[in-house]
């Protein structure tokens, strides 16, 4: 865990413009 | 018993035959080179809509690999081309006509294979010389079958030579090792004179 | 001393090994097999603002390297992804539910590093097992440390079995080799079965 066991809070939505690539129906052939 | 050096030979050989896309041959079919896919006739990309592109949680397309990955190089696991069952067809123009002499289809390694095995790969198939990219029935160059317990890549001496120059070729999969729902390309290579 | 066949299997032996991923292992993580980035907590991007993407004299954006190269194999230098300072977080969806054994770190080989050095390598890691993607504590697989003077590719054995699967893993970065401002993530692997 991080020094002082601070929490790591969710992620903020602004950030570097990406491209997510997620797998929603199984894996691809 | 062999000397140092000349292990150290045997070493830097093979390494620079792997380093020459591991057979030190041509491949008229490589995209990059000037090969390019003409057509995939009547068989048809196998869709899983499962690979989701989003942009800030906002979803773009699904992702499915194209034919062209058939002519390029990259093998990782999931890098192929599927299509839906096991009869595939797949027409391609060589970067230059030449006399077809061997082909290669390489396949993803089992070991690397997350299912522990490559039931989606190419079994029995045939490659035929083409005059047009239209010409239904070509020329056959030979018959042969992928073996799933093999290399993962393999080598295929064309029959005997046709005496006639190509530079379009049909790559025609008749049945792969057993998956019911598709069959997978990694790539197909074409080398000649 | 060997005869020039047995020197030629085991260079033969160790080049397919190499062409299998270099280790020969499944890698469940990996992108083009499956494996997706669920979310990197609350570490952020190390932007530079250094990489200006322009067409016909057009300023348009900056490119950085996102998340996904953590799971895609090239690691020529400057295809990792960086975070600030040296505590980061990824959380990675692996292709299929699996009990983990083992895990893959890899850095750009110091020989390789324009700089002369890897201080922004990880050091300090752990890997966690999650149950869902917003768990925030999962079932600890292992605490391990990349070493700098080790090489450029390094395996971790988890911890005796958790006797669990998962699909959902954390990498947990604490440290690095130094660097002031960020720590560069070249490639995670995740192997198990």
């Amino acid at each position: 865990p991080p020094p002082g066991g601070t929490p790591c809070p969710p992620p903020r939505l602004h950030g570097p413009l990406h491209l997510v690539l997620s797998y929603v129906n199984g894996p691809p052939p | 018993g062999i000397t140092e050096a000349q292990a150290l030979a045997i070493v830097n050989n093979a390494l620079k035959l792997y380093s020459q896309d591991r057979t030190g041959m041509v491949d008229f079919a490589l995209e990059s080179g000037g090969g390019s896919i003409l057509s995939t006739r009547c068989s048809e990309t196998y869709e899983t809509k499962t690979a989701l592109i989003s942009v800030f949680g906002i979803p773009l397309w699904y992702h499915s690999q194209s034919p062209r990955i058939v002519i390029q190089p990259d093998i990782y696991p999931g890098n192929c081309w599927a299509f839906k069952g096991s009869q595939g067809y797949l027409v391609v123009r060589l970067s230059m006509m030449i006399y077809p002499t061997a082909f290669t289809i390489e396949h993803v390694p089992k070991t690397l294979s997350p299912t522990g095995n490559i039931t989606s790969a190419p079994k029995d198939f045939s490659v035929y010389g083409l005059d047009s990219e239209y010409q239904e029935e070509g020329m056959l160059l030979g018959q042969f079958v992928y073996d799933q317990e093999g290399e993962s890549l393999q080598l295929f001496q064309a029959m005997k030579s046709p005496g006639k120059a190509f530079q379009i070729v049909e790559l025609r999969i008749f049945s792969n090792w057993g998956h019911p729902e598709y069959t997978c390309l990694y790539r197909f290579r074409v080398h000649g004179e």
